[in-house]
This record gives C-alpha cells, sequence and structure tokens, in this order.
C-alpha cells in the first residue's frame, strides 16, 4: 500500500487532540 | 419511538402538527423522512368536522435551506368526516431562502374548501445530510486545520447504548461518514464528514469513552464555516444514535 502520509497526519491530529 | 429504515435515516414518529380545534375539523400530523437522496414530509390528515373537505393545497414559507413542496398536494378523494388519509409528500431544496430562527423551523399553510391553516414545525437536520458526504481524506486534514478554532463547538452524548463499530454504522446510514479512526490511550476517535443540501461542509472528531458494558459516552467536536448549524448537527446525532 502506498504511505501518502495521510494515516501519519492522522495519528498526530488524534494524538493531539487527546494530548495538546 | 420511531422506526429506522432499510436503506435511509431515521425516521420520528408522526406528531400533531396542526390540532383539528385550530384548523375548523382538519388535524394534520406529520414526520420528515430522507431515503436515498429524496426528502418527503409524510402526512396524515383527519377530517374532525362534520362536513366533507376538498380542494386541499399546501405551501411552503421561505426557510433557511429552501425546502418547498416538489408536487402539488395530493388528496385523490374528498375527506368525509371521521376519515384519515396518508400522503406523502416530496420535498426538494431549491425553493427561496431565507434565514430562519431557529435555522430549522417551517412555516407551512394548508388550504382546503374551508379555510386556510398556518403552522410552524421544526424539521431535523439530518434529512439534508447528502449521500456524497464523505470528504476526501487529505481535504479533510486541510480543512480541519483552516477551520478556527472559534467556529469549533463541543457537545456531550451520554449513555449511548452502541459500540464503536454500532456509531460509525449507524451514523453512516444518516450520510455522516466516518473518514478517519483512531484508538488513543483506550478512545475510539472517530474523524466523520457530512455535507448540507445547500454545500455547507460539516467536520467532526467523535470520541467514544467505554462506559459500563452497554453504554458508551460521547464527545462530540464540530467544525464548521457555518457555526449556526453546529447546534442542530448535534441534534440530529443525538437522535440518530439514541433511537
Amino acid at each position: 500500500e502506498l504511505d501518502d502520509g495521510l494515516d501519519e497526519a492522522f495519528s498526530r491530529l488524534a494524538q493531539s487532540r487527546t494530548n495538546p | 419511538s420511531g422506526v429506522g429504515t432499510l436503506s435511509g435515516s431515521y425516521v420520528a414518529p408522526k406528531a400533531i402538527w396542526l390540532p383539528a380545534m385550530k384548523a375548523k375539523g382538519l388535524e394534520i400530523s406529520g414526520t420528515f423522512t430522507r431515503q436515498v437522496g429524496s426528502i418527503s414530509m409524510d402526512l396524515q390528515l383527519t377530517n374532525k368536522a362534520l362536513q366533507v373537505m376538498t380542494d386541499f393545497a399546501i405551501q411552503f414559507n421561505r426557510n433557511s435551506f429552501g425546502l418547498a413542496p416538489a408536487a402539488p398536494l395530493q388528496v385523490h378523494a374528498p375527506l368525509s368526516p371521521n376519515q384519515t388519509v396518508e400522503i406523502s409528500l416530496p420535498l426538494n431544496t431549491v425553493g427561496s431562502v431565507m434565514k430562519m430562527e431557529p435555522l430549522n423551523n417551517l412555516q407551512v399553510a394548508v388550504k382546503n374548501n374551508i379555510d386556510v391553516f398556518y403552522f410552524s414545525t421544526l424539521y431535523p437536520l439530518h434529512i439534508l445530510f447528502v449521500e456524497d458526504g464523505k470528504m476526501d481524506r487529505q481535504m479533510f486534514l486541510a480543512t480541519w486545520k483552516d477551520i478556527p478554532n472559534e467556529n469549533e463547538a463541543q457537545f456531550q452524548i451520554r449513555d449511548c447504548p452502541l459500540n464503536a463499530e454500532a456509531v460509525s454504522s449507524r451514523l453512516q446510514s444518516s450520510n455522516i461518514f466516518t473518514v478517519a479512526k483512531r484508538n488513543v490511550e483506550g478512545q475510539d476517535m472517530l474523524y466523520q464528514s457530512l455535507k448540507l443540501t445547500n454545500g455547507i461542509w460539516v467536520l467532526a472528531e467523535l470520541r467514544i469513552q467505554p462506559g459500563n458494558p452497554s453504554f458508551t459516552h460521547l464527545q462530540l467536536s464540530l467544525k464548521c464555516r457555518a457555526p449556526e448549524v453546529s447546534q442542530h448537527v448535534y441534534q440530529a446525532y443525538e437522535t440518530i444514535l439514541k433511537n
């Protein structure tokens, strides 16, 4: 699967929202 | 409570919109539905007068989303005293627009051979959630970042009788789409999008905290360029998830 960086971006978003 | 439909969003039970005593014997109850892209107003007309009713017609006042009848009100035969008829009136969203207070207020006029009657009702916003409301992931991330924090509204949905999987599929049947899902410190985080018939996008983060075995607590964060719709979108989430 081509890693378009979006998976990682969503992980960072979720992480930042949980631990701002 | 109401019923879910096979291929559509939640439908509330019919409520009385016009009591007979305010309309010379005509009682109207109704609800709104959205099924595979078609919106309708499902009506029940009852004649509680002593005379036959004929010549029905319906008109909407201008409203926030341009809702309008897509066809005339078809009552095929005169309505005799004590008779009830069920009618599904197809609606579209290409009528005149005027911002209402509250936003989902709809003013309706119904006429028959006796008189013209007026009533107001509130429609659930999810009848306006379109089928192509799943935002592309890249666009979601960019839009989420772009919408200012002051446009974010947060709501709690307590005691939801569904787990994360069921939440996602229940919402999808009402055209609220999960774009991405993450688990952080034991909480499921769903990133979701929906689009209204007038093209307004709403982005959501739904944080699902496991409660006791059969209930979850949800925290809903909504981001939208038209933040006045957020309250009504939250009410749609509540309705869809608790019925």
